[in-house]
């Protein structure tokens, strides 16, 4: 197929009532059903209108609330796909297992590709010294069932977040994949995609066309919101990728969409309802055979031939998330800064359409060790606005802006050659396409 | 033209030749 019809799931998911012991196999069961009742309507709604595959969030069946025992009745042995199991015509094979048969069955009977995140375990002893001291593993998996029901791929989370301590850490980072007649497909799991194992992996070496998804993602302002993110890593890895993510506007998680290397295909942000929400979306099945693919970019090429700027002002520190960054102002309606941070110098051309005297825009730069939830090398040159007109204030969450940008010509010395463009618009919204282009020198710049 | 009342736009590099063996908290975590 040169095409097919994607489809992804933003589900606001039933959550179990937080509980110090364990409940039984019954009440994980019911809860686990109640949610799956939600993701049946999406994946028959999906599948009437055509879609070919649907991607649902990570913990999208029993949530996130958990310490390691109480998780332990909502999780089920998932064997390596190489079994050849369909669990919607053998559910007992691999002892009792009511949620992939009841995903299976689904697959099978909507003649669609599911993907789920669910709990594996696996027995262990004391042979293995790794072993806990519970005699099990159990791992957060993203678990794929084809148009047959048959169980396809499986995933263990390999980068889990710091708060996921009711799962185990797989030894190795397994780079999941598997071809389909629209395009061979990659698997990983949202803190995963700012790691190199297995998220690059599994496009620059395995090469696959489309990623599939799943995320529990609380925004995180100016730099770490869910669409822009993630969008900017589809276009800079060049691949669809398809991602679901739960909703719960309390904890700031919302924010799903399908994305192509070329364009943002669609994508849902809503912080007014609890409401789910179903996105399709056609896709080229192998989008580097199109020439719509865009091109390799030299992400420092432009900078490192550019002369700073020197605006004869200082440079002034900031925080974005724990990260000391090193800003500077811009002061008028147009302007050329240059903001440098070690080796890595960020260069900004610009022009407003007005100077507003109540906001206040600046130029950072960024070149170190983030270390907060995880730890990862991270080069980064930021235009932004601050959140008052007190420069202190710059890198703190801003919702709204009213300046407005005619033109833009971002850049920096990068490093490396992964670097991820995103521009972030008043409201949350993504720039349409039609305004910025990524030059093959590394400038993100407006489209005059 | 664009006239785009941006909040932010950056160029968000990772450098993985730089990081320590594993992100998260795992086995393999440097702290």
């Amino acid at each position: 197929l040169d095409t097919f019809i994607a489809a992804v799931y933003e589900h606001a998911v039933i959550l179990p009532n937080s509980t110090e012991t364990p409940v039984s196999k019954g009440d994980a069961v019911r809860l686990m059903n109640k949610n799956i009742d939600v993701l049946e309507k999406a994946v028959k709604l999906a599948a009437k209108q055509g879609a070919h595959i649907i991607v649902t969030p990570e913990d999208g069946i029993y949530g996130w609330v958990f310490t390691r025992e109480t998780i332990y009745p909502y999780l089920e042995d998932i064997p390596d796909p190489k079994v050849n199991w369909i669990p919607c015509r053998d559910p007992q094979r691999f002892g009792h297992a009511p949620v992939q048969e009841r995903l299976s069955c689904l697959a099978k009977d909507n003649s669609i590709y599911i993907v789920a995140n669910i709990g594996d375990k696996k027995p262990c002893n004391a042979s293995d010294p790794q072993c806990p001291a519970d005699g099990r593993y159990q791992y957060n998996t993203n678990v794929v069932f084809d148009s047959e029901g048959k169980l396809v791929a499986r995933y263990h989370k390999y980068n889990l977040f710091a708060p996921e301590i009711q799962f185990d850490f797989p030894k190795d980072s397994e780079v999941v994949t598997f071809e389909t007649p629209f395009g061979k497909f990659g698997i990983f799991t949202c803190f995963d995609i700012f790691s190199h194992d297995p998220a690059v992996v599994v496009v620059d070496d395995f090469q696959v066309d489309s990623v599939l998804y799943p995320v529990a993602w609380y925004n995180t302002l100016p730099l770490l919101s869910a669409v822009p993110f993630q969008s900017a890593w589809a276009r800079a890895m060049r691949v669809n990728l398809l991602a679901a993510n739960t909703h719960n506007t309390s904890m700031h998680m919302t924010g799903s969409g399908i994305y192509a290397p070329e364009a943002v295909k669609v994508y849902h942000y809503d912080m007014e309802t609890e409401s789910g929400q179903l996105m399709l979306s056609e896709l080229k099945s192998q989008p580097r055979r199109e020439p719509t693919y865009p091109a390799a970019v030299d992400w420092s090429a432009y900078a490192r031939s550019a002369k700073p700027f020197s605006s004869g002002q200082s440079d002034f520190p900031g925080m974005i998330y724990f990260d000391e960054f090193t800003f500077t102002e811009l002061k008028e309606n147009t302007g050329n800064y240059t903001v440098c941070q070690k080796d890595l110098c960020c260069h900004l051309t610009y022009k407003m359409s007005e100077k507003r005297k109540d906001e206040v825009y600046a130029l950072g730069a960024f070149n170190g060790l983030h270390t907060v939830e995880g730890q990862y090398y991270l080069q980064i040159c930021t235009l932004l606005k601050c959140q008052t007109t007190d420069l202190k204030t710059c890198g703190e969450p801003v919702g709204s802006a009213f300046t407005k940008f005619e033109e833009f010509s971002l850049s920096g010395t990068f490093g490396t050659s992964y670097v991820f463009p995103q521009i972030v618009l008043s409201g949350s919204q993504l720039a349409p396409e039609r305004y910025y282009k990524v030059s093959r020198d590394g400038r993100l710049r407006s489209q005059s | 033209g664009a006239s785009l009342p941006v909040v932010v736009m950056a160029l968000y590099g990772r450098v993985f030749e730089k990081d320590p063996p594993r992100l998260g908290q795992g086995p393999g975590k440097s702290q």
